[in-house]
C-alpha cells in the first residue's frame, strides 16, 4: 500500500533514482499524456529488484532504496 | 563515462591492478589481504590472471576516497553508496574506488567487508552488470557472508564465463 512519505524521503528517493536509474525530468509525454518519470522509474526499480510493481514510493521500495548498496547503476544507460 | 555497466570484456586476461592509498580502517596488510582474495574469486573460475605493479597506470587502479572525486559520480558519506567500478576501458576504465566514510572490516561483519565489496566491484571491472539474483555476488545490494567459506555463486560464475570462458587449469 502506498504510503504517504516526507518530503525527505521523496528527494532521496529522486536522487536514487536520478544516480541508479538514469531518471533524468520529472515527467514526459506520451501519446498526449503526461507520465510520471518517477512513476517509470519507481516501477523500474521495484521491477528490478522484484518488488511488487505500483510505480509509487511505498514503504517496501524505500526499504530497499535505503539498504547499503553498490553506486554503478542497475540498469545500463 | 558512467560507473560500471558494460558489456565489454578487456581483450587479454592478464590484468594488471595497483592500490592506490589504504583506509585507515584495517591494516595494510588487511587491505593487500582482501583485494588478492577478492581478485582471485574471479581468477579461479576463468583464465584471468592478475598482476599487482606498484606504480605507473594499471588497468584496475583501485583507491579509498570521499565525496565527489573528479569522476561525476560521487560519494554520499556513510551507508548508502559502498564503492563504484568502471567497466573494461583504457584510462578509467577497470578503476574501483571504495567510499572511505564508510568502515570497511577484514573479518568482522561490523561495518563492511572490505573483500565482499571488492569482489563485487571487480565483477563491474571486468565487464559484469548488477544481478536480479537476491543471491549473486552482483546483486546491486550489500549482503553479508561468512568470508571464509565464500564460494562464488552460481550466477556470478555463468555469467563471468560467457565473458571469458573457464579456467583452463582446472
Amino acid at each position: 500500500v502506498p504510503l504517504p512519505t516526507d518530503m525527505n524521503d521523496e528527494e532521496f528517493a529522486k536522487n536514487y533514482l536520478r544516480k541508479l536509474y538514469n531518471m533524468q525530468e520529472e515527467s514526459k509525454s506520451s501519446f498526449g499524456h503526461k507520465i510520471s518519470e518517477m512513476s517509470l522509474k519507481l516501477g523500474e526499480m521495484q521491477e528490478f529488484f522484484g518488488l511488487k510493481v505500483t510505480g509509487t514510493l511505498d514503504a517496501e521500495t524505500l526499504e530497499m532504496m535505503k539498504k547499503p548498496r553498490c553506486g554503478v547503476p542497475d540498469v545500463a544507460a | 563515462y558512467t560507473a560500471g555497466s558494460s558489456s565489454n570484456k578487456w581483450s587479454t586476461n592478464k590484468l594488471t591492478y595497483r592500490i592506490e592509498n589504504y583506509t585507515p580502517d584495517m591494516t595494510v596488510a588487511e587491505v593487500d589481504v582482501s583485494i588478492e582474495k577478492a581478485l582471485q574469486v574471479w581468477a579461479r573460475v576463468t583464465p584471468l590472471r592478475f598482476t599487482r605493479i606498484y606504480s605507473g597506470v594499471a588497468d584496475i587502479m583501485i583507491s579509498f576516497t570521499v565525496g565527489e572525486h573528479g569522476d561525476g559520480s560521487p560519494f554520499d558519506g556513510p551507508d548508502g553508496l559502498l564503492a563504484h567500478a568502471f567497466g573494461p576501458a583504457p584510462g578509467l576504465g577497470g578503476d574501483t574506488h571504495f567510499d572511505d566514510d564508510e568502515t570497511f572490516t577484514f573479518k568482522s561483519s561490523n561495518g563492511y567487508n572490505l573483500f565482499l565489496v571488492a569482489a563485487h566491484e571487480f565483477g563491474h571491472a571486468l565487464g559484469l552488470d548488477h544481478s536480479r539474483d537476491p543471491g549473486a555476488l552482483m546483486n546491486g545490494i550489500y549482503t553479508y557472508r561468512d568470508v571464509d567459506s565464500f564460494v562464488l555463486p552460481q550466477d556470478d560464475v555463468n555469467h563471468i564465463q560467457a565473458l571469458y570462458g573457464s579456467n583452463p587449469e582446472l
